[in-house]
């Protein structure tokens, strides 16, 4: 199982739209497809139309409780492939109930492990910080997708973010590395959005995904109908562009 | 000295954008303004030139070390009246660092006594989670504005966001009182801005601040030229709504 993390602490950059549209377009290529929304905030959990607070389980349970697996919190979505390991807010209290728990980078990997035989992907949606629920994420994973919006606070953060991943690689995961760099909320006819592609791409090379996701209101209004974008409006401009992602990340291996 | 947080735990939302202009128009009306950058990103500090990885000493220092005051890490601005006291990642390490000192969500307010007699105002950046320094902010502030994006997510972590004020409010700090709801990333021509305005002000009713805050390109480039977009672009139609916000929360007090 291919276990890719949406991560980047800077907020509103599309980690959540990236998780949503992309898990669903993987999903409609056939795969089967698992998405941890890893967020207390639960905006995946939203995405499909679920109501956090109303859940019986969430992925805290699982994370908490060994013996509560992913398969006893996943919920269905109406994507055909894909289904939903959802959150609330009660995520957060993670950070402290784990405080002194031994290994307690590797939690969400235990939990994993119950899953392998029956998905081909996971995707980790990240809430925006590099807390212990991120660092979870990134032990797990294989891959990284680092969305990043086409405006200027989004590259000072990139830095501290490479830092963290190679922290990672080196002492707790060293098959993870990075998937690719996203540029988000891309506008072809402004200055900025151009000005910053150009040095993501001077700064990151080849591991900048050739799509781009440019800014594109069906993907704003999906998440209010509980649907991805690549059900909501197929056609979409947004719609298309996910598609094309999950299509380039099914076959290539970037190298830094 | 008036204390006003600038929080809301949804990422991207404008809180550094709004903690920005707003600080420099306030002070362009005369006033004396401290800006506290208190997110360990460090935006509010690199939205005035200032490269937060270079800096000697940060707010930091002065949360950590009570002999260090407020003004020994106060940095100018190109806008006559404000100051800044500056971040850097280090700021993250106050979570660890102060786990089990003791009252520990008063550090903030005890720096800013120090600093009463020469300011009118004091607008603090918050970061985009509800952890120990949010909470900070949170004890030492008069007033929370809370900007909000005119999209779905925005409406879902509203609840807890209030929830916490209210915790702070009978916990904590009896005189912390909602500022006003503002609308930020307002898009006239949209269905879901528009809808999403309709809902807030049905919930928020005249907290809702007259002054919405459209996009506006010039917004996100100003950070780039290391100023705010008043001093940027003062014609723009971002400085003309941050201006507007000043005038507005200069006289009014809004009720529940
Ligand atoms: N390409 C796009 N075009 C237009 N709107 C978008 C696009 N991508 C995301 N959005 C919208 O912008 C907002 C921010 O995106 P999103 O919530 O996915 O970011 P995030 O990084 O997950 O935020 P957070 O840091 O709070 O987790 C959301 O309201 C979303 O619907
Ligand atoms: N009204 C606006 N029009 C256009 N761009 C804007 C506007 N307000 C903010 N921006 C840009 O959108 C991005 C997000 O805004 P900002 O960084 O201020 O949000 P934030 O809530 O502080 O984010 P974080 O959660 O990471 O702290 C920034 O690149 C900023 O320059
Ligand atoms: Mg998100
Ligand atoms: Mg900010």
């Amino acid at each position: 199982m291919r276990i890719i993390s949406i991560a980047n602490q800077k907020g509103g950059c599309g980690k959540t739209t990236t998780a949503v549209n992309l898990a669903a377009a993987l999903a409609q290529t056939g795969q089967k497809v698992v998405l941890i929304d890893l967020d207390p905030q639960g905006h995946a959990t939203l995405a499909f139309g679920y109501a956090p607070d109303h859940l019986e389980q969430t992925i805290y349970d699982s994370l908490r409780n060994p013996r509560i697996c992913l398969y006893d919190v996943i919920q269905s979505t109406n994507v055909k492939g894909l289904v939903l390991a959802p959150s609330n807010i009660l995520l957060s209290g993670l950070e402290t109930d784990m405080a002194f728990v031994h290994e307690r980078e590797f939690l969400l990997l235990q939990c994993l492990r119950s899953l392998r035989r029956g998905y081909d992907t996971c995707v980790i949606d990240c809430s925006p910080s590099l807390n212990i629920l991120t660092l979870n994420a990134l032990v797990a994973s294989s891959d990284v997708i680092i969305p990043v919006q086409t405006h200027y606070y989004a590259l000072e953060g990139l830095r501290q973010l490479l830092e963290t991943i190679d922290v990672v690689n080196e002492r707790f995961n060293p098959q993870l590395r990075i998937g690719g760099v996203l540029l988000t909320f891309v506008e072809d006819r402004t200055h900025l959005s151009r000005d910053v592609q150009r040095q993501m791409k001077d700064f990151f090379g080849n591991l900048v995904f050739q799509t781009v996701i440019h800014r594109n209101i069906r993907l704003a209004e999906a998440p209010s109908a509980g649907q991805s974008c690549i059900t909501y409006d197929p056609g979409s401009k947004g719609a298309i562009e996910y598609r094309q992602l999950a299509r380039e990340i099914g076959y290539e291996t970037r190298t830094r």
